[in-house]
């Protein structure tokens, strides 16, 4: 679809619904130790941009637990939220802006900071359970 | 500014690219002519050159509109979401969503009355970026900043997006000056370097 400018685009697609990321806003509020139905899916979410490992695939529940709540924390690192580790309003805000498909974490380096190539490793246990953060300014 | 691990970027022998429009797009001279304004912003500020070509297999940068799962693994999910992505060098593969409602204007005329309408211009220079070596920053104000307010247009360069490529290129000969340009979008887009970007 493209129009030459706003006003020739049709009423009907001006305002169109989000289709998936508009439902996270079902997920304001929530915080570590909770379960919420559909919770996993924003769990494939982090893991799309890198916030989550490729090794996690297919594991996700709707659990709220160190995995999300560490991806969480990444995620409002990179974009300046304060960080709370909770999917807080404007951490579910931020998430449903459209954005570029690239990832904001790769192979487990978030390379998103403040400052001039600074790099922040984030490094998992080998056993896969429990990730842990470990930061590392360069 | 950030760069992908390892720091990949476009070889020393390669400063004159070539980029290509999928044949199976029919993509009209304006739509392409925002692609040529993409390119520019970039050579404008770094020791590197962009070629319009017609060879799709040949071509250094592939670009592509495509929608759902489009055979690399990263598909798009309709309107809004992920808008388009591309991969660090040299692969220069290029995809944009084709469902999204891309305005090729860069008129901003009554745009913030629109939710669901998305700059063209301001995503492809963002994903040159990325096509040239840079990854995603933190500074809200950069090009290469990860999301887009729909209805905004970004294609202005800060300090960070100009010293992340010039750190990867070198600067431009012909750039004076070590900030950014600071041409509005009404100069640039009736300006001499606007038309003659256009293919």
């Amino acid at each position: 679809w493209f129009f030459p400018n706003t006003t020739a685009i049709p009423p009907s697609l001006r305002n169109t619904t989000r289709v998936f990321w508009d439902a996270f806003s079902n997920f304001t509020g929530c915080h570590h130790g909770q379960n919420v139905d559909g919770l996993f899916r924003i769990k494939k979410y982090f893991q799309r941009f890198g916030y989550i490992p490729e090794t996690y695939s297919g594991n996700f529940t709707d659990d709220f637990d160190d995995i999300l709540k560490n991806a969480v924390e990444l995620y409002q690192k990179n974009f300046r939220l304060n960080v709370t580790g909770q999917l807080d309003a404007l951490t579910i805000k931020h998430i449903v802006v459209p954005r570029c498909g690239n990832p904001d974490v790769v192979n487990g380096t978030s390379l998103m900071h403040n400052g001039r190539r600074k790099t922040f490793e984030v490094n998992f246990s080998p056993g896969g359970k429990v990730p842990r953060l470990h930061t590392v300014k360069h | 500014y950030t760069l992908f691990p390892g720091e990949p970027r476009w070889p020393r022998d390669r400063r004159d690219l070539t980029y290509a429009f999928d044949p199976r797009n029919p993509l009209t001279d304006e739509v392409k002519g925002v692609f040529a304004r993409a390119f520019g912003r970039w050579s404008e500020v770094t020791a590197l050159n962009f070629t319009n070509i017609e060879s799709f297999t040949t071509s250094d940068i592939t670009i592509g509109f495509y929608t759902g799962d489009h055979g690399d693994g990263e598909p798009f999910d309709g309107v809004l979401g992920t808008l388009a992505h591309a991969f660090s060098p040299p692969s220069g593969k290029f995809h944009l969503d084709a469902d999204e409602n891309w305005v090729v204007s860069g008129d901003l005329d009554s745009f913030l009355s629109v939710t669901a309408a998305v700059d063209l211009e301001s995503v492809a220079v963002h994903e040159i970026g990325h096509l040239l070596g840079l990854g995603h920053s933190s500074v809200e104000e950069s090009i290469m900043y990860p999301t887009i307010t729909t209805g905004k247009r970004k294609v202005d360069m800060t300090s960070d997006d100009v010293e992340g490529i010039q750190y990867l290129y070198g600067a431009n000969p012909n750039f004076n000056g070590t900030s950014p340009p600071t041409a509005t979008t009404r100069e640039r887009d009736t300006g001499s370097f606007g038309a003659a970007a256009r293919i």
